[in-house]
C-alpha cells in the first residue's frame, strides 16, 4: 500500500505544473525510500526524470514498491482547484491497483473531495545510469538558475534551432532564425563561485529551442542548475529542487543530428 | 539539413 500527503503549495506540485507543458502522463516508482518519476514528451524527444526522497512530504508510507503509470495532466487540473493551504493524499491499495485515489482536504478539515484516477499502462525505460554517463561527458557548466533562464528567454526571441558549443573557457549559446540571428556568450569569471564551467573536449550540439523554454521553467525552482554536454549524445539538465532538499529534476533532450 | 533524433536511441526499453 502507498499513502503520501502533501500540501497544496508544496514543491512537489509546482514541479508537476512546471513539467505539464512537456508531459501528460508519467511513470511514477514508490519505494520506501521515496517516489521517482520518468516521462517522455509525445514526440519522443525529451525525457524527464524526477525524484523526491520519502522525507520531503508530509507524510510517506510505502511498504511495497510500486510501480504505475499516472496521467499526471488529469492529476494537476483536480488539484489546481484545491484551497491553496489543502492538504492532498494520494493513495494506491494493492487489492485494486487499478487506480488510485486522491483526496483534497480544506484546511478546516471540513470539506474532503476524493477522485479515483484510473493508472494508464506505459513503457518504462532503462536509461543508463545517470553519474555514470556523465563523467564521460565533454563539457559541464554549473550556473545560476537565474542566468539559464535569462539565456532561454534571450533565445525564445528567435524561432528555431540553438547551437549550444563549447569555447575558450566557456559556452556559446547561437540561434539563427527567420528575423536574425542570437548569440550569447556565456564565460567562467574570474572570481564568481556559483558559475563552474569545465570543457574535457571541444563539443557543439544543436537542439530544439522550444524544449529548452521548457527546462528554464522548473529552474525556476532551484538557484542552480547544471548543463552536460557530449558529442551525439542528449543535452543533460539538471537541478536539485528548493533549497535543502535532496529531491532532483533531470531532463534529457535528444539532440538534432546531421540528416 | 538537420533531423531530430529520438531520445529513445540512447537508451532501452523493457
Amino acid at each position: 500500500m502507498l499513502e503520501l500527503k502533501l500540501v497544496k503549495e508544496s514543491l512537489f506540485l509546482n514541479v508537476l505544473e512546471a513539467i505539464l507543458d512537456l508531459v501528460a502522463v508519467a511513470s511514477v516508482s514508490c519505494s520506501s525510500t521515496g517516489l521517482k518519476l520518468q516521462a517522455m514528451d509525445a514526440k519522443g524527444v525529451a525525457f524527464i526524470s524526477l525524484l523526491i526522497p520519502a522525507k520531503e512530504f508530509q507524510f510517506y508510507h510505502c511498504d511495497k514498491d510500486l510501480s504505475m503509470g499516472i496521467a499526471i495532466g488529469d492529476m494537476v487540473e483536480a488539484i489546481r482547484s484545491a484551497d491553496k493551504d489543502g492538504t492532498i493524499t494520494i493513495k494506491a491499495s494493492d487489492e485494486n491497483f487499478r487506480n488510485i485515489t486522491v483526496s483534497i482536504e480544506s484546511p478546516e478539515c471540513n470539506e474532503t473531495t476524493s477522485f479515483s484516477l484510473l493508472l494508464v499502462t506505459l513503457k518504462r525505460f532503462c536509461i543508463p545510469e545517470l553519474q555514470g554517463l556523465l563523467k564521460k561527458y565533454d563539457a559541464c557548466v554549473q550556473m545560476p538558475s537565474v542566468d539559464f533562464m535569462r539565456i532561454c528567454k534571450y533565445l525564445s526571441n528567435v524561432d528555431g534551432d540553438v547551437d549550444i558549443s563549447t569555447i575558450d573557457k566557456g559556452i556559446r549559446f547561437f540561434a539563427l532564425g527567420k528575423c536574425g540571428c542570437l548569440n550569447v556568450k556565456y564565460m567562467q569569471p574570474e572570481k564568481a563561485t556559483d558559475i563552474d564551467i569545465s570543457v574535457q573536449a571541444p563539443v557543439s550540439l544543436t537542439l530544439d529551442l522550444k524544449y529548452m523554454n521548457s527546462f528554464a521553467k522548473v529552474s525556476a525552482l532551484s538557484n542552480q542548475v547544471k548543463l552536460c554536454l557530449s558529442k551525439g549524445q542528449p543535452l543533460v539538465v539538471q537541478c536539485k529542487i528548493g533549497q535543502k532538499t535532496k529531491s532532483r529534476i533531470i531532463y534529457l533532450l535528444a539532440p538534432k543530428i546531421k540528416g | 539539413v538537420r533531423k531530430q533524433s529520438q531520445i529513445t536511441a540512447f537508451f532501452s526499453t523493457s
